[in-house]
């Protein structure tokens, strides 16, 4: 463990429960996309599949439940509870999973480690997370007013991404055989995705005004 | 490390 990666994991740990507290306490989801919560409750659903088989560390284990029960705590409240769910932009939201899910499956049956269920659903997990944020950046475009805690949400998740790239940058030099491909390329393309945002949130934050992103 | 790769990244 290096402290990019637990840089990495505390952001992405931030940003889920920012989140969480957020809807939870003003029991509302104004302005947070759906279909992108129902996306990373997919992809943490089908990464830590291994969570029983594969013993790596309590500190891993731990990670691995507080972030599969904090994305399904979100999608339940923003489907189920009857405050919540009233405060979602339905119309706003229409991003099809459809479009994002089969594309991921496809590539991960062609492109994994090993063709074995878990190391496909560790692929799919992967692909999947890259392009996750799509519906919630389009959703950010469409409604314009950004709040501080969707813009805060973003950004942790914006931080976590460089943070992991520092990571691999540093295991790569530090571990004799640490190559992972896969798992480069698609956090490099997640990691661009939110280039654009960053902009506009740096700039926004920079001259000290309320964030809009243009048409 | 093993040779047997298992993902210790979250």
């Amino acid at each position: 463990m290096n402290i990019f990666r637990l840089a990495g994991d505390m952001t992405h740990l931030m940003s889920v429960l920012v989140l969480l507290l957020k809807i939870h306490t003003i029991k509302s989801c104004a302005g947070i996309s759906l279909k992108t919560q129902e996306l990373y409750a997919l992809v943490f659903a089908t990464r830590y599949l291994d969570i029983f088989t594969d013993f790596i560390s309590v500190y891993n284990t731990i990670m691995k439940l507080i972030f599969l029960g904090s994305s399904f705590s979100i999608v339940w409240y923003m489907r189920r509870h009857k405050l919540v769910r009233r405060s979602y932009d339905k119309e706003q939201d229409t991003f099809r999973h459809f479009f994002l899910v089969l594309p991921c499956l496809l590539l991960a049956l062609v492109m994994n480690e090993k063709f074995t269920f878990k190391e496909v659903m560790w692929a799919f997990s992967l692909y999947l997370e890259a392009v996750a944020i799509l519906p919630q950046l389009v959703l950010l475009q469409r409604t314009k007013n950004i709040d501080n805690l969707t813009g805060q949400y973003v950004f942790l998740l914006g931080a976590y991404r460089a943070f992991y790239i520092f990571n691999w940058i540093y295991r790569y030099f530090t571990e004799p055989h640490y190559v992972h491909w896969i798992t480069w390329i698609s956090g490099l393309v997640q990691t661009l995705l939110y280039a654009d945002f960053f902009y506009y949130y740096f700039n926004s934050w920079k001259n000290n005004v309320k964030l809009h992103l243009p048409a | 490390s093993s040779t047997e790769k298992v993902h210790d990244e979250l």
